[in-house]
């Protein structure tokens, strides 16, 4: 987390806000709702208390605002800059402004309002941004599930910093972003997409990509909003240019950050028994245009051609890829397949059906 | 005339550096090197402040990133 410059702070704990005016992207009453959980997430991890006033002069005045609207930061027009705040202070100390060009929404379309205007109000009491993009105070918009909002670790760390822990009995404690050379790090799914990887865990994304040295880390909802976090299958349809994508017994199949229309469909509809009811990993060979799905201690192959699974299958894992246990994660990279399982991964040879050697899961980031 | 894409993606990013990273506006031609330099810095300072690979030069992943829809308030200073 970054603090102010200055380490600015309110000198009181109990503030006013006040809404000027309203969107007509949303119902009023969204609006007062968003905006008062948005208070709530902070209000639930420090001794701060926020009451809401009508009228007058308030120390956090909530309005959206229009292009140049006289404070020296104009908007400019649909996406870009979203909203800003100013740091506690008197007079537009405090104060949040939205782009009302922007759509307003209170799910995942357009800008969801609640996790802007709890990004802004963590301006509003002193925070800076933060690098991590895990962070509710990372610069850039990320979509995430409000129903289940928990505010990350980094933010709770740095709005305590500034006034003290929450007068709760139990500290409060949010999610952390994984570390990218954490040894015991494992994934829930890898995939290449468009000549780059993806390594999927929890809401987080890691995107490499072979040529460059850097790993980019970003929340999944960055790319792909509609999706839910926890994503335990992906792979990439080169043919089509189609990235899919399993959770439970469901899967969505997107062009581009687009999920192709009639999807999410039920894993079954591939050809799967009722009895499977996830799938744990998945690969597409583009050269044959097959598809192998690891189930426990089975996979099946899929024919992306024909659209239906091959005669014959399942087949025990361990028949042909040894004893590897259950695959976290698969894809193939330069015509070698790689099983994620725990920490490790083993390289496998199809040609050659043997193991090439076992490396760490994260032997793909330049740890 | 329509703006050439490489002078549109600079003219993205140096809004971009001075909206976040106080990217001075040109003052006088005379300082063009001085301006040259400091985006160049502040390059570097945003693509450190987001993990990208810090070159100084605008490539794909920076031009990218600068493309997201964000908060208007500064990543750096005031």
């Amino acid at each position: 987390y970054v603090l102010i410059d200055g380490n600015p702070k309110w000198p009181r704990n109990d503030l006013t806000y006040r809404i000027i005016n309203y969107t007509p992207d949303m119902r009023p009453a969204d609006v007062d709702e968003a905006i008062k959980q948005a208070f709530e997430v902070w209000s639930n991890v420090v001794p701060l208390t926020f009451r809401r006033i009508e009228d007058g002069a308030a120390d956090i005045m909530m309005s959206f605002q229009y292009r140049d609207h006289g404070d020296g930061y104009p908007f400019y027009g649909p996406h870009g800059t979203l909203a800003h705040a100013f740091q506690p202070g008197p007079r537009i100390g405090g104060d949040v402004h939205f782009d009302e060009e922007e759509t307003w929404t209170k799910n995942s379309r357009g800008y969801n309002l609640f996790i802007v205007a709890a990004h802004e109000l963590g301006h509003s009491l002193g925070l800076a941004h933060s690098p991590d993009p895990g962070s509710l105070m990372y610069p850039n918009y990320a979509y995430r599930d409000t129903k289940d909002f928990h505010l990350p670790q980094d933010d709770i760390n740095g709005i305590q910093a500034i006034y003290g822990q929450s007068l709760q009995p139990v500290q409060p404690t949010g999610p952390s972003t994984p570390g990218t050379c954490d040894p015991n790090l494992s994934f829930d799914a890898v995939a290449t997409l468009r000549g780059e990887m993806l390594f999927f865990k929890g809401r987080y994304l890691w995107r490499k990509h072979p040529q460059i040295r850097e790993t980019e880390i970003n929340l999944i909802s960055q790319f792909w909003p509609a999706l839910p976090a926890g994503i335990q299958a992906a792979y990439e349809n080169v043919e089509k240019d189609q990235f899919v994508l399993f959770k439970e017994d469901k899967y969505w199949v997107f062009k581009e950050s687009n999920v192709v229309h009639g999807y999410p469909k039920r894993i079954h509809q591939l050809g799967f028994p009722k009895n499977v009811k996830r799938i744990n990993a998945a690969f597409s060979d583009k050269n044959t245009g097959k598809t192998y799905f690891f189930v426990a201690n089975k996979y099946w192959r899929y024919d992306e051609n024909r659209q239906s699974m091959d005669e014959g299958y399942p087949r025990n894992i361990i028949s042909v890829f040894g004893k590897i246990g259950k695959v976290d994660a698969a894809f193939q990279h330069d015509g070698y397949i790689y099983l994620f399982h725990g920490r490790k991964q083993t390289q496998f040879d199809p040609n050659t059906k043997q193991v090439v050697r076992v490396l760490k899961s994260t032997s793909w980031f330049s740890c | 005339a329509p703006v050439a894409p490489e002078v549109d993606t600079m003219m993205l990013a140096k809004g971009y550096l001075r909206n976040f990273y106080s990217l001075e506006t040109e003052l006088r031609p005379s300082f063009r090197r001085k301006i040259t330099d400091s985006v160049s810095e502040k390059l570097r300072k945003m693509q450190s402040f987001f993990g990208l690979k810090v070159t100084g030069k605008l490539n794909n992943e920076t031009v990218e990133m600068m493309k997201q829809p964000r908060c208007g308030v500064p990543d750096i200073g005031e």
